[in-house]
């Protein structure tokens, strides 16, 4: 078990770091195990250091700034051990425009890298527009969901017009 | 393995007969707030085999069922099925001899949840083996939901840990 | 110190109630000491009904309904107690467009029926538009924050083009 | 008793000086994330007497002076001015001799904090009772940071019972 969770910790330190520049535009980051001698007894710790800041540990950082660092260990964690769906229910809701377009883009990328079918539960207009393809939940009938296929050309116009 | 589709009846919010189709690349889903979004994840990770109810936001398995409306009377069973394309053959011995997997899971008050797969009964734990060798399962990091990132954020260094071993 | 619990309760109860309803335009709620004899000691759970719906305890109600329930109770809070200012950050971000909505009308009439200051921050463009005035913080220079004010019909002319 | 303004100098990323006006009515801060909106919300509690450092996502006060960039080196102190408008006359009896206030708190490294009230030196206490008067202070319910709202959700009954007695 311990030289397993080594060489986990390896292979998703490599993944989240490359992830973390890709999603900041620059900067870089790391995993640390610490508190214990003991792998299986440590703590991870995750230091940051987006474009032009000094380096901290992820309590010190902004709401945003720790979201989007969650998100590149998240999908560190995800390219170490690829599964056949990933689903991502309002992940980008402290984000700003920018760094949705960077997580969209990301997105985009890792759907062509692997065959992963990602399904992506939203409410920013920006990440609607990049998916593939979209569903609406209503609850027309109070209480009771009922599953829409939305056209996506439809949603865009009806999103200007808004 | 692929999953291409999932049919829920009586789940939550979802009472009468829902078809989500999974393509290929990115599938978003849009609505209001308290419209039952994050319902169709729970509806995802119950049919892969989740036995713990706080997963599901409940504090017992029968809260999935729907529990009825101002309008409606309260149901008796939840259904949920789950279409994988097998066509790689790569689900374990027993289950591999088609293309197509139906997983479906129901539960009834007062009786429990059944397994079946392709009409065989089966047990839980064959379920969650069946999802456990293409590495995504009930418990796999790679089914984020709502609030995770905020707990992953919160949690002490002890906790992230464990959750790099199930990630292992 | 237990009869100043109690009577903060029933303050803040009504008042919770009252916001709640406006909140989700209908449906009721009401908040319940628990789990103790002595107020003291006991819980305070949140139980709502969102218009159409049964009546539960607060974890059953989806993440926005969640957030929009302690957004009545916070106010409610505050109305039972009113401070000179209050500052609100990024509490909108789970919220879809009309619960946005409601949030900032209920923004506007709590400024207008009492004479508190109201900071919110926030990354929602309905909410920036609701506002009184506006003001920008740029890094345009990495790691050092810059305050401008923002001119509100230029920012509105910007977000258009966007 | 108003709040009019706020002006910082060193504190956190706030290096140069800055002034923040609080008009009457609703006041937005607009920016992309991690420019430094959550920070003024900070450095207004911190003027308020403030002695936590977790409520200040530091682990110790001094973490609030500015840390220094890739270009510019750290500075040894902050400051950070908050002028109230008492033209009613609210405040306890030793301040309240003047239609304005001007708060003051200013931490040196290795020194410690120093609270001025209208250029008279002052306790942190004399600070905190100030406040506490018109019913605000650095834990007040009416400033709600980044994240409170998650934390209200998942905080157990008895932890939430605990915050209304904040607010009694
Ligand atoms: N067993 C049940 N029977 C009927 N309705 C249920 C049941 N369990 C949950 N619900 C309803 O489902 C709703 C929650 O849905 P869900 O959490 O999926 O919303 P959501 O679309 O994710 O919203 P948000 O954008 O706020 O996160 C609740 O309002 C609740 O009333
Ligand atoms: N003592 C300090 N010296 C210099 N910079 C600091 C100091 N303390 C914090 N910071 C910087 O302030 C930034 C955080 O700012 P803040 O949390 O206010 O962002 P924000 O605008 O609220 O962002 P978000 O929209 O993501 O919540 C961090 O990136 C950090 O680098
Ligand atoms: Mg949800
Ligand atoms: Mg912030």
């Amino acid at each position: 078990a311990r030289t397993r969770l080594l060489s986990a910790f390896d292979t998703v330190n490599t993944h989240f770091q490359k992830l973390f520049t890709r999603l900041f535009n620059g900067g870089s980051a790391y995993l640390k195990l610490i508190e214990a001698d003991d792998p299986l007894e440590s703590g991870l710790e995750i230091y940051a250091q987006p474009p032009g800041k000094k380096l901290s540990v992820l309590s010190l950082l902004s709401g945003g700034e720790q979201t989007l660092t969650s998100i590149a260990l998240i999908f560190g964690m995800f390219l170490t051990n690829p599964a056949p769906i990933c689903v991502l229910d309002e992940v980008d809701a402290p984000l700003d425009e920018s760094n949705v377009d960077r997580y969209c883009t990301l997105l985009e990328d890792l759907a062509k890298e692997t065959s992963t079918r990602f399904v992506v539960i939203t409410h920013h207009r920006m990440t609607m527009a990049r998916m593939d393809r979209l569903y609406g939940v209503t609850m027309s009938e109070k209480g009771v969901s009922q599953l829409v296929s939305v056209d996506l050309k439809q949603h865009e116009l009806q999103l200007e017009a808004a | 393995m692929h999953f291409k589709k999932l049919k829920l009846t009586g789940f939550k919010s979802f009472v009468e007969l829902t078809e989500f189709e999974i393509g290929k690349g990115l599938t978003g889903i849009v609505g209001p707030n308290g419209c039952g979004k994050s319902n169709i994840m729970e509806a995802l990770r119950w049919a892969m085999g989740e036995n713990s109810p706080k997963r599901m936001r409940s504090s017992g398995m029968e809260d999935v069922i729907f529990a009825g409306t101002e309008m409606r009377p309260p149901r008796n069973s939840a259904e949920v099925t789950l279409f994988l394309d097998n066509s790689e053959r790569t689900a374990p011995a027993e289950l591999n001899d088609s293309d197509e997997l139906e997983v479906v899971r129901k539960i009834e008050r007062d009786v429990g949840s059944t397994y079946k797969v392709n009409g065989k009964v089966v047990r839980m734990r064959d379920v969650q083996l069946l999802f456990a060798d293409s590495s995504v399962g009930s418990h796999s990091p790679a089914l984020v939901s709502q609030g995770r990132v905020a707990d992953m954020i919160n949690a002490k260094p002890t906790q992230r840990r464990m959750v790099l071993e199930e990630a292992a």
